[in-house]
């Protein structure tokens, strides 16, 4: 027996929002720990994993480890019938070949049970190593967004390199090219308006910029975005989810011939 | 030229 409460259903709404586009069938993974998902896009060059941790949960129970297959499509067409101030409960019985999202208005008045078939997914779980990064990146995600945005509409590709004066992202087209470059700036008013830029050595790798478009529609999840950065390694672009746990995007880099 | 790797090269199946 499956049953898994969230209050702050807006999240679960959002989460299908940033991933239904990059993947389109997913495993769900529930233990006891919490809520996660590992799958890669249907190129194998980007892949998310998301973890929201059972204490976030009003209520989690989840009497033994179940993995639930999803269409994300069908799933997104279902979470966006439940309100921004939605209670989400996802129910599945055991065996059941079915699972049922479940919308409680706030004032409880107003219940709604939305079911959708299960598939079988073979998908294979990847080992992503812990890796020391070269440079991390700690910045505004609406700025991160906006640069990734206004980069694909000169280039496809994007050389993003890290130096101690600041991050630089570079991109070059046939109508011409665009550079823009990020200071570390640590003297704002609020917190996640700073950029930080925690870099032990110098580092430079290029990416696919519809990639990093498409892992930016996890930008309403949080005002920040870290972007962890290693010679030669796929980069990891995360967004905390409040108190719950995390989206993490990564993307492989494109090597100079 | 820049060519895409695929993830596979780097993370393998558990």
């Amino acid at each position: 027996m499956l049953e898994l409460r969230l209050v702050q259903g807006s999240l679960l709404k959002k989460v299908l929002e940033s991933i239904k586009d990059l993947v389109n069938d997913a495993n769900f993974d529930c233990s006891a720990t919490g809520f996660s998902l590992q799958a890669m896009d249907s190129s194998h060059v980007a892949l998310v994993a998301l973890l929201l941790r059972s204490e976030g949960f009003e209520h989690y129970r989840c009497d033994r480890n179940i993995s639930m297959g999803m269409n994300l499509g069908n799933m997104a067409k279902m979470l966006k019938c439940a309100g921004n101030d939605d209670i989400i409960t996802l129910k599945a019985d055991d065996g059941s070949d079915t699972v049922t999202f479940m919308f409680e208005s706030p004032t409880q008045d107003k219940i709604a049970d939305f079911e959708m078939r299960l598939m079988d997914i073979d998908s294979e779980h990847l080992g992503i190593p812990e890796a020391e990064y070269h440079a991390i990146l700690i910045m505004p995600s609406a700025e991160f967004a906006r640069i990734c945005k206004d980069l694909s509409s000169i280039g496809d590709t994007v050389v993003i390199s890290v130096t101690k004066e600041g991050v630089k992202f570079s991109t070059r087209g046939d109508i011409g090219t665009a550079n823009v470059v990020c200071r570390q700036n640590t003297t704002v008013d609020k917190p996640e308006e700073a950029t930080v830029i925690e870099m032990p050595e110098p580092v430079s790798l290029t990416f696919a910029l519809r990639y990093l478009n498409s892992f930016t529609k996890a930008t309403p999840l949080s005002n920040t975005v870290t972007i962890s950065l290693s010679s030669e390694i796929p980069v990891v672009v995360e967004y905390k989810i409040a108190e719950m746990g995390y989206i993490r995007f990564y993307l492989a880099p494109k090597i100079e011939e | 030229k820049a060519t895409q790797i695929v993830l596979t090269s780097f993370f393998r199946p558990n």
